[in-house]
């Protein structure tokens, strides 16, 4: 394992913890998109089937369960929880998960390394993961006022897809046989989502401003 | 090229 790719997953680790904090801690969960979270819930459902067939290591192992358990963690909080769920803003939260699933499930049919149900099926959560930020996105464009945990995780979110390129690039080069492109593609396209975000997350941090992202 | 390399990545 490389620095980057040890980096990213610490980074999305935190991202994570961040976001379980702020919901257990505040009792809030306002500005977080529950369709985003379903939709990671179901990137990590459908990437992990292997979980207990397919042994990498004790950390791949670790970092699955603890991924599997957060996300649905999150969204447990958010429907179920007596006092966050109050704070869930349906009306804001529009994007439909169709709009993204049933293109994702399609592309994942055609464009595949084999077509078998898991390969199929892991291919989707990568398409998946690619596309889940969007109702996020959305959502904070909408709320006028970010908080700063709500920004912190989006940016260590988009921090996480930023050093696996830099991992990828480092394993092309330091191993044989490391060509993905499958997996390049999605990532890099998910990364450049987030792009717009950075720019007014890092213009809000030199000025020393609340993040605001225009209408 | 060794088996399914890419599913060490999480």
């Amino acid at each position: 394992m490389n620095i980057f790719r040890l980096a990213g997953d610490m980074t999305h680790l935190a991202s994570v913890l961040v976001l379980l904090l702020k919901i257990h801690t505040i009792k809030s969960c306002a500005g977080v998109s529950l369709k985003t979270q379903e939709l990671y819930a179901l990137v990590f459902a459908t990437r992990y089937l292997d979980i207990f067939f397919n042994f990498v290591s004790f950390y791949n192992t670790i970092m699955k369960l603890i991924f599997l358990g957060s996300s649905f963690s999150i969204v447990w909080y958010i429907r179920r929880h007596r006092i966050v769920r109050r704070s869930y803003d349906k009306d804001q939260d529009t994007f439909r998960h169709l709009f993204l699933l049933l293109p994702c499930l399609l592309l994942a049919l055609v464009i595949n390394e084999r077509f078998t149900f898991k390969e199929v099926l892991w291919t989707f959560s990568l398409y998946l993961e690619a596309v889940a930020i969007l109702p996020q996105l959305v959502l904070l464009q909408r709320t006028r006022n970010i908080d700063n945990l709500t920004g912190q995780y989006v940016f260590l979110l988009g921090a996480y897809r930023a050093l696996y390129i830099l991992n990828w690039i480092y394993r092309y080069f330091t191993e044989e046989h490391y060509v993905h492109w499958i997996t390049w593609i999605a990532g890099t396209i998910q990364t450049l989502l987030y792009g717009d975000f950075f720019y007014y997350y890092f213009q809000s941090w030199k000025n020393n401003v609340r993040l605001e992202l225009p209408a | 090229p060794p088996e399914r390399l890419m599913h060490d990545e999480l």
